[in-house]
């Protein structure tokens, strides 16, 4: 079989599929000091998961909230920075008027993604940490 | 604050694929 770590060099969605690669991309991310970047996209697929589940909506509101104040409101943060002003008001304004949608975080995480797929994962997998992993 | 942090702490763990 093929081993996992050529696997994800296949794409960055078989890396974020594997608990080993997650944690080796976390310490490459880490070493550029942009580990929030990957956190952050999973803030977003865990928000989408909590809110697809019935009830507990006071938690919900609490989560969105939270994970505005941590990625969103300071614009130079290293997420904040990649997302577009477009992106960032519309969440704001949704957190503002205590309006909580399922897809509120989807557009950012989707621009965090290619950030991603451009930049960061092409060079994990040229990166000293992947390649001795190798 | 803190209660915050374990809020975002477990939603990223609940989005990470388990164990193989």
């Amino acid at each position: 079989p093929t081993p996992p770590y050529l696997k994800w060099a296949e794409s960055l969605h078989s890396l974020l599929d594997d608990q080993d690669g997650i944690h080796l991309f976390r310490t490459f991310l880490k070493q550029e000091e942009c580990a929030d970047v990957l956190d952050f996209w999973f803030a977003c697929s865990g928000f989408r998961k909590l809110e697809a589940s019935e009830g507990n909506e006071e938690k919900k509101l609490k989560l969105a909230k939270a994970i505005y104040k941590k990625y969103i409101l300071d614009n130079n943060g290293i997420v904040s920075r990649q997302i577009k002003p477009a992106t960032k008001s519309f969440i704001k304004d949704c957190v503002m008027r205590l309006h909580i949608d399922p897809a509120m975080f989807d557009q950012a995480q989707t621009e965090i993604q290619a950030v991603m797929e451009e930049n960061t994962y092409p060079l994990f997998l040229k990166s000293d940490v992947y390649l001795e992993y190798t | 604050i803190d209660s915050e942090d374990d809020l975002l702490q477990e939603c990223i763990s609940s989005a990470m694929p388990k164990k193989k």
